[in-house]
């Protein structure tokens, strides 16, 4: 006998911020698009996030998911990284629809063509938008890559690098560009989560200077996070 | 699936960077649940393009890598928040405050079991201040530093902080509920009152030690049955 209604959620409207262009840090171009991996024809679900700095000024860190079936783009990431030590890593390749989990040695290489091919495009959009080639880094594996979504199925992996190719003529760094990049990261999520600030350092030679941080996230279910630096050392490939 | 992706201007070592976002992430991210349920594909990035300027932060200069790490920490924190209020049926937003353990690593363990316990969860959406719950959930525990000694604990559902620190002007006192192991006369319309907020906060004092812990977390509904028998692989 229940002794209350189903209660709907609670509006979330709110939770969206208007960001202004002041807001978001330097040195970044974005894309987010759709290209079939949803169903919903206006469901981004392909995002580019890339630096347009030289290779020795950026910086790279991550922390991953510590699940023994640890997905191909987080084993593929974490050996990105740790390959360039945390310095010259390009950008960020995400799709959501499907988390390439569990999809065996074809999962391995589809993450694989997904960072190489995001690398292909990232160092050639870097040269054209930029007067100086990027530090000369046209090394493809400086790419990291996420993937989100039902999970032991296998990437649509044509559909996703055809629509690499086709971000650089999207990319931009509004805060529309923003908002379509934090849309490509969502599954079952009711709201974009994307937020900016400024804040101040206060460095050695003591000089205070102003940065700024724009971050977005995604996730609605199965959460409950225990990130580490490293991936674990069994795969779930041989399970 | 938590995925984030963060962005910044600052100029930062890798080292300086990774070390910021393992600060960050054990007080944001790894800190929050809907579910209990750990993804294969749970990742967060951080990059930095140092298009800002040239001066670049490192470990070394210890007080401009803390206000760094401080700003990744607010932006991560509040990130990992949305995704607890973007929880599939959530209708409440639950912090647990864990405070009083002799370690951090107790008083975060004590945070995440009463925050995955599906007892407290199915109270937190029934709007019952089950504080019977709480305590079965953390006395379940054998892995702290310190045995818990349950005639230390107390238990409160207070309203949810603002950002200042406050709590609303027109939002209801403070509801101890256990004091020492000693419960305390209940006001049913005062906890009617309290619960029915979306903001809920359960503070914890384990009146063992100095080491306190945060966690956010999210009531258990219909609607979480009803999405997730729904998905199909």
């Amino acid at each position: 006998n229940l002794t209350f209604e189903m209660r709907p959620p609670p509006p979330k409207a709110h939770l969206h911020k208007t960001l202004p262009d002041s807001a978001f840090p330097k040195g970044f171009l974005l894309s987010g698009t759709h290209v079939g991996i949803k169903k919903s024809k206006s469901a981004e679900d392909l995002g580019l996030i890339l630096t347009t700095s030289p290779a020795e000024r950026t910086s790279a860190a991550a922390v991953f998911t510590q699940n023994s079936f640890a997905a191909a783009p987080v084993r593929v990431s974490a050996n990105v990284l740790a390959a360039r030590s945390g310095r010259g890593v390009r950008g960020v390749v995400v799709n959501s629809g499907c988390a390439n989990a569990v999809t065996g040695q074809k999962g391995e290489e589809d993450a694989w063509a997904m960072v190489r091919a995001a690398g292909e495009v990232g160092n050639a959009a870097v040269a054209s938008t930029t007067s100086s080639s990027p530090a000369g880094d046209n090394d493809e594996a400086n790419m990291l890559v996420m993937s989100t979504g039902v999970i032991g199925v296998r990437l649509p992996i044509d559909k996703i690098l055809s629509g690499i190719q086709a971000l650089p003529s999207s990319l931009g760094s509004s805060p529309a560009h923003w908002d379509s990049v934090a849309r490509a990261f969502l599954t079952t999520d009711t709201f974009p989560k994307l937020r900016a600030r400024t804040f101040a350092v206060t460095h050695a030679d003591g000089t205070q200077r102003e940065y700024r941080l724009a971050g977005m996230s995604k996730g609605a279910g199965m959460i409950h996070p225990r990130m580490g630096a490293s991936v674990p050392t069994a795969t779930g490939l041989h399970a | 699936t938590l995925l984030s992706a963060i962005m910044t201007d600052v100029h930062v070592a890798p080292k300086a960077l990774q070390s910021a976002l393992n600060y960050a992430c054990a007080r944001s991210f790894n800190a929050i649940s809907v579910d209990g349920d750990m993804s294969t594909n749970d990742t967060v990035v951080v990059l930095a393009s140092g298009a800002a300027d040239a001066l670049e932060i490192d470990e070394k200069d210890n007080e401009s890598f803390i206000q760094f790490r401080d700003a990744l920490t607010d932006v991560a924190k509040e990130l990992a928040q949305l995704v607890v209020r973007d929880g599939e049926g959530a209708t409440k937003f639950v912090t647990v405050t864990v405070k009083g353990t002799k370690t951090y690593d107790d008083a975060h363990t004590i945070a995440s079991r009463i925050s995955t316990s599906a007892l407290v969860k199915t109270a937190l959406y029934g709007e019952d201040a089950n504080w019977g719950r709480i305590l079965a959930s953390l006395g379940s525990l054998q892995e702290l530093s310190a045995p818990i000694d349950p005639s230390r604990v107390s238990v409160s559902f207070i309203p949810a902080q603002q950002q200042n620190g406050t709590a609303p002007s027109d939002s209801p006192k403070p509801l101890l509920l256990l004091h020492n192991g000693e419960p305390q006369p209940l006001d049913e319309a005062h906890a009617s009152s309290l619960l029915s907020q979306t903001d809920i906060e359960i503070l914890l004092d384990i009146g063992l030690g100095e080491e306190s812990a945060q966690y956010w977390t999210c009531d258990f509904s219909y609607e979480y049955v009803r999405i997730n028998g729904d998905y199909r692989s």
